[in-house]
């Protein structure tokens, strides 16, 4: 039996949001210490992984190990009915082909339950190795959103590059070309890391697209070294996370 | 190029 209280559908908006442009259908594997999921874009560019401990929820059984095939676009209809502030529960029997949710409202007078079909995924795991980054950004959200927007305009590849001094994005396209330089602040906003400097392309599109996390956190950090995949993580509250990794592009 | 994120990850 899995069964998961949380007391604002808010959040669990926020995270499939974050989830569900860059993968339609996922499995969350449930166990005793909370909710992981990963799993790799269609194009196998990127790859998501997002985890939830238990204590993120009121209430929290998960008997034996569970994995829940889900399609995050019918879930999402799903959440489309519920109000944000209404609580919600999620709850699987041990070998159900089936993931209840139900929905109470703040004043607890209006409940509301729904069936979601489960899928049977075949979906595989991979070991993200240990890599000591050479540079880590933090910034605010917001504005890695703003200029992942603003970039995608010029150019389908954004060159990021990490000095001492900060953190620079560069796209270059046919109708012209776009710098935006980020220093360190003194209120603190933005901090830069670097053992050694990094410059790394990668493609725009994915990197607007792992924006669709920043309702989650206030800030974003950004982590690179030289010929590995980019990472982008996302805090979720006190909780968890949710990363991404994009693979960077190479000269031919 | 774009290269693939299984270049660096592998299947556990």
């Amino acid at each position: 039996m899995f069964e998961a209280r949380l007391s604002s559908t808010a959040l669990l908006k926020k995270i499939v949001d974050a989830l569900k442009e860059i993968l339609h259908q996922s499995t969350l594997d449930c166990s005793d210490s909370g909710i992981q999921l990963q799993a790799m874009d269609n194009s196998h560019v990127s790859l998501v992984s997002m985890s939830l401990r238990s204590d993120c929820f009121e209430k929290y059984r998960c008997d034996r190990n569970l994995s829940l095939g889900l399609d995050l676009r019918s879930l999402t209809k799903v959440l489309k009915c519920a109000s944000g502030d209404d609580a919600v529960t999620i709850k699987s029997a041990d070998k159900a082909d089936k993931l209840q949710l139900s929905f109470e409202s703040a004043s607890m007078d209006r409940t509301a339950d729904y069936e979601l079909r489960l899928l049977n995924l075949d979906q595989e795991h991979l070991a993200i190795p240990e890599t000591d980054y050479a540079c880590v950004v933090h910034m605010p959200a917001t504005e890695f959103a703003r200029i992942c927007r603003d970039l995608s305009t010029f150019s389908e590849s954004v060159v990021i590059a990490c000095t001492k001094d900060g953190i620079k994005f560069s796209a270059n396209g046919e109708m012209g070309s776009v710098n935006i330089k980020l220093s360190e602040t003194s209120k603190g906003d933005v901090s830069v890391q670097v053992e050694e400097p990094v410059t790394l392309s990668f493609a725009g599109r994915y990197l607007n697209t792992f924006t669709r996390a920043t309702p989650l956190s206030e800030k974003v950090k950004i982590s690179m070294a030289p010929e590995v995949p980019l990472l982008v993580e996302y805090p979720i509250e006190d909780y968890g996370y949710i990363r991404y990794y994009l693979a960077p592009k190479v000269d031919e | 190029m774009q290269k693939s994120i299984t270049s660096f990850f592998k299947p556990k």
